[in-house]
């Protein structure tokens, strides 16, 4: 699979530019977390294109982000179930 | 600094991968 870059992102439309980016990211993304793989790309996927085109590049960038996003979602779900009961 | 990372954000769906149960 040939890397995505920005004219190939710049292509497309806004939708479909964020599927393109997710395509890549969740993969990487799976083979870290697989049950929560979903949830996370779903979270990066909001950070902008452009600094996505970066983490895709820099494997440790990227580890770093998902391990953020893993932390957030699992302070998120603490304080869900606190609330909740 | 606070995460920018919002833990509501839809979940993503790939085409090309078979979907967790």
């Amino acid at each position: 699979q040939e890397p995505l870059t920005a004219s190939m992102l710049a292509a497309a439309p806004p939708q479909e530019q964020k599927q393109m980016l997710g395509e890549r990211l969740y993969p990487l993304i799976l083979a870290m977390h697989p049950s929560l793989a979903g949830k996370i790309t779903g979270m990066l996927l909001e950070i902008d294109n452009s600094e996505l085109l970066l983490l895709l590049e820099s494997p440790e960038s990227l580890h770093s982000k998902i391990e953020e996003a893993v932390a957030v979602l699992q302070a998120h779900q603490i304080s869900e179930s606190t609330h909740k009961s | 600094r606070k995460s920018t990372l919002n833990p509501n954000a839809k979940e993503f769906n790939p085409r090309s991968f078979a979907q967790p149960k």
